[in-house]
């Protein structure tokens, strides 16, 4: 492998990037989820994490464009040239640009777009070209590649390793803040047939159950949940708060509190925040919301209000019209004020008081009724 | 005809070995006096330290092997630094 000329790198370990346009060739979905495969790859083995911004600079800014493009490097239209990129570092650093007069797909019918995503991410993070020809960061396109076997090559490894090291422990958790220890599992009612939640939220592939100036913290490695202060990992944050959820495209969780929401990335309190209720569309006259969902594969937001729910669009950054609508209208079965909700192996969880409904979204019915607390293992 | 196109294909190929050493390899732009130092030795060493990166014999020589190579779709970031 080798670097750029002196080596740059991004001198922080969380990137933003931005699809600032879309090719014709293929539906958004997949242009999205094509760039989220490739980030991934790098991910994995670095301690770097990504998250997806909608507007204005970010680290890293992914385009199409044919012929000359704005940055004196024209391509050149179908074939030879795929894309380029540019090392770390400020303005068109780090931004990549793929050649529109490509076919681009999700196969290898045309040229996979996945693959050279991932390749031209590599430059993006400060990686040079390879001489390995098994590796990604080898100059030349190989329609060859069989896309379920896909894997970096250990130069590939070695040479984002060289300039980021390697992951750390768990590179998709929360690391426990030094001044902050689980507190004894006594002061823990974890195991009260009575607990009822204030809110639950996923965090980078854990869930978060919120209770008064608490929160227990579960891993689903790990059969026994820690409970921490809330204060112990976000200052900011209030108490008895009413909703959380996790965009994690943007690797953010929303906490809601009264008609203010706040926001967090990993230990980072996001600026800016807290903010308005109603900046989200929602009504005036509403003073809080009782529980919120963030559906990924839909790209939907959905805030539960007492016996109504509304809908916000993440593409869009707008409310839908035509909400609210009637929670029980929708998710038949579930007719009690949700207090929370969160998403896991594809089903809705809805907490109310110390009952837990099972909803399957696609069978649209409530598939079982649980305690609170049965994530717990008690 | 035959002749022809293997003097046109000569010369297309010739444009391209030109183009991809300026490209990728960082040799210096100087459209004519490419034809005479074809067989010079910076040009002879521009080929074989393309070769040798890209994991081909190094000849020296424009051969088909480096030829099909040169007409594989590929990234636009040029493979020696400046």
């Amino acid at each position: 492998f080798t670097t750029f000329p002196g080596s740059p790198k991004w001198r922080k370990t969380h990137i933003t990037y931005r699809i600032v346009n879309y090719t014709p060739d293929l539906p958004r979905e997949s242009v999205d989820s094509a760039i989220e495969k490739a980030l991934k790859v790098w991910e994995e083995v670095t301690p770097l994490t990504f998250s997806r911004i909608s507007e204005g600079e970010a680290d890293i800014m992914i385009s199409f464009a044919v012929g000359e493009h704005g940055d004196f490097v024209p391509f050149d239209g179908p074939g030879t040239v795929l894309a380029h990129a540019y090392a770390p570092g400020p303005g068109i650093n780090g931004d990549a640009h793929f050649d529109d007069d490509e076919r681009w797909t999700e196969d290898v019918t045309g040229t996979n777009l996945f693959l050279v995503a991932a390749h031209e991410l590599g430059h993006s993070l400060g990686l040079f070209h390879s001489a390995k020809a098994e590796a990604l960061m080898y100059p030349v396109y190989k329609s060859s590649t069989d896309l379920s076997r896909f894997h970096l090559s250990q130069d590939d490894v070695d040479g984002i390793q060289s300039l980021y090291g390697t992951p750390t422990a768990s590179p998709d958790v929360l690391a426990v803040p030094t001044t902050s220890n689980p507190l004894e599992p006594e002061a823990s009612p974890m195991c009260s047939s009575t607990l009822s939640f204030d809110a639950v939220s996923t965090l980078r592939g854990e869930v978060l159950f919120f209770k008064d100036r608490h929160f227990w913290r579960k891993s689903l490695r790990t059969p026994e949940p820690g409970f921490y202060l809330i204060s112990s990992f976000w200052p900011s944050l209030p108490s008895n708060m009413d909703a959380a959820y996790e965009v994690t495209n943007r690797d953010i969780v929303f906490i809601f509190k009264g008609n203010q929401f706040w926001a967090i990335r990993g230990h980072e309190e996001l600026a800016g925040y807290p903010k308005s209720i109603h900046t989200l569309g929602l009504p005036a006259t509403l003073q809080k919301i009782d529980a919120a969902i963030s559906i990924k594969e839909k790209k939907k937001t959905y805030f539960f209000v007492e016996d109504k729910y509304w809908r916000f669009d993440e593409k869009k950054q707008s409310m839908e019209p035509g909400f609210p609508r009637k929670i029980a209208e929708d998710f038949p079965g579930v007719d009690s004020k949700v207090d929370a909700v969160f998403e896991a192996f594809g089903f809705l969880y809805f907490f109310s008081g110390s009952s837990q409904l099972e909803f399957d979204p696609n069978a649209k019915k409530v598939t079982h009724i649980l305690k609170s607390n049965s994530w717990f293992n008690c | 005809y035959p002749l022809h196109d293997s003097a046109r294909d000569d010369d297309a190929g010739m444009e391209l070995l030109q183009k991809y050493l300026e490209n990728y390899y960082g040799l210096a732009k100087d459209v004519k006096q490419f034809t005479k130092k074809k067989d010079s030795s910076p040009v002879v060493k521009k080929i074989q330290e393309m070769q040798k990166f890209l994991g081909l014999e190094m000849t020296g020589k424009l051969d088909s092997n480096t030829m099909e190579l040169m007409h594989k779709p590929r990234c636009g970031v040029p493979d020696v630094g400046g």
